[in-house]
């Protein structure tokens, strides 16, 4: 997180006017939205916003168009969605909407304006932008679901480094609220990965709602939020693997399964997993890779592993087998696989287990960082 | 792959994205300038604060990440 230096307000009780409206969305949403965005930051503080209707607010709130009275005019649709002013007299608190924007209240449809708020209103209590691509106060708009919205680790960290701790909340061991959402770190020793894929000479390692992405020419592995790229892929997917034969990547988790082709969504999925010929009994993939020798697609489901011919379409006789089977000495749960020039590389917690396909012998135990670099 | 060079809309594009979020301002004083542009370094900082890899040029994750929509507060701290 950031702060702007020693801009904050000198008193917790502030005071917050609504000036005009957009068409996009009820006066009712657009008040709705906007409490709920303060309540976002009053919850991890001992800021408390009263609304006023008449006079000049602490926090000035208004939707305007290309030029509108500040010396920031707003630049139309997309781009810049919105701006807000550090804590201070005057304009100072007060947070601009560009109405050139379609704004939503619950959908995903345009941007959600509870989100840009509770963004925008960081800053009027003194919050600048962080570099987490998981926290609220990163620069760049991504959706996620209002009614499960919580406030990541970060921007709490960030607005208590200024205001400290709500002190109306007792912090009951007993009943601990749920838990702020962290962004994953690459240098964690005990990481787990949820899934990891190639994608045309990339590689893309899943979890939670984040996935790196390391593509050659680049060491230092992006993190990105996996639904600013695919808006249709959940979070937390189960696996990934990439076909060299259909040129897709696809993606499961439960009993679904997308199909990526480069960055696009194919149309048409997500499909269930019997359509891969998978068994009725089978609700999750575990882990899945495609064995360029074989030609196989490889599932991995708790202690066994089937083994699906893309080309016919359905799964091999003999299966499922035990993993220990095929991969002697791979006794713990596999969690993710890759294959990389001819070998396969088993994901199991936060250790890879690298075997050799032509003589199914174990010959390293790798840690994550073999891949994605601390 | 060889990078497509930036397009003239990218360059513009980049030029008021870099005025308005990282301070970039018109280069005055002697054109001769040693070491990289401010325009180059101004490039390095974005790529810096987004974890892109910093080459101080408009490479493809760069200007794609320009054109995603944003906050319209800078990334870099103007004083007030």
């Amino acid at each position: 997180f950031s702060t702007f230096d020693n801009l904050k307000w000198q008193t917790n009780q502030l005071t917050y006017r609504i000036e005009n409206y957009t068409p996009d969305m009820s006066e009712a949403e657009v008040d709705d939205s906007l409490e709920r965005a303060l309540q976002v930051w009053a919850k991890v503080s001992p800021l408390r916003f009263t609304r006023i209707y008449s006079g000049t607010a602490d926090i000035m709130i208004s939707f305007g168009s290309r030029d509108h009275g500040d010396f920031y005019p707003f630049d139309g649709p997309d781009g810049t969605l919105a701006h807000a002013f550090a804590p201070g007299a005057n304009i100072g608190g007060d947070a601009h909407f560009d109405d050139d924007e379609d704004f939503s209240f619950s959908s995903n449809r345009g941007y959600n304006l509870f989100l840009v708020a509770a963004h925008e209103l960081g800053h009027s209590l003194g919050l600048s932008h962080s570099n987490d691509p998981g926290a609220l106060m990163y620069p760049i708009y991504s959706y996620t679901d209002p009614r499960t919205f919580l406030l990541p680790r970060d921007d709490i960290n960030g607005i208590q480094s200024i205001y400290g701790s709500n002190p109306d909340v007792d912090p009951n061991p007993d009943k601990p609220g749920p838990t702020p959402p962290s962004t994953p770190d690459a240098c964690d020793p005990t990481l787990v990965l949820d899934a990891v894929a190639t994608l045309r000479g990339e590689k893309m390692f899943f979890k939670g709602r984040f996935f790196w992405r390391s593509y050659s020419q680049n060491s230092q592995p992006e993190l990105n939020i996996i639904k600013t790229f695919w808006p249709e892929i959940p979070d937390n997917v189960d696996a990934a693997y990439e076909s060299l034969l259909s040129d897709n990547v696809y993606i499961f988790k439960d009993r679904q399964v997308w199909a990526l082709s480069g960055y696009d969504v194919v149309p048409g999925y997500p499909k269930n997993l019997q359509n891969l010929g998978l068994p009725n009994t089978v609700k999750k993939v575990d882990a899945a890779l495609y064995n360029e020798n074989s030609g196989k697609t490889l599932f991995f489901v708790g202690e066994y592993y089937y083994s699906y011919d893309e080309e016919k379409k359905k799964m091999d006789r003999g299966f499922p087998k035990r993993v220990d089977e095929g991969f002697p000495g791979m006794t713990s749960k596999v969690t993710a696989a890759l294959q990389v020039q001819g070998n396969t590389y088993l994901f199991s917690g936060p250790n890879v287990f690298e075997y050799n396909m032509r003589t199914k012998r174990q010959s390293r135990v790798l840690g994550n960082s073999y891949f994605l670099p601390c | 792959l060889p990078i497509s060079p930036p397009t003239e809309e990218d360059e513009a594009l980049a030029e008021t994205y870099l005025k308005s979020f990282y301070n970039l301002t018109e280069e005055t004083g002697p054109s001769v300038r040693r070491g990289p542009s401010q325009r180059s370094r101004k490039v390095s900082e974005m790529q810096k604060f987004f974890g892109l890899k910093v080459t101080g040029s408009l490479d493809t994750e760069t200007v794609t990440m320009m054109k995603k929509p944003r906050c319209g507060v800078p990334d870099v701290h103007l004083g007030r």
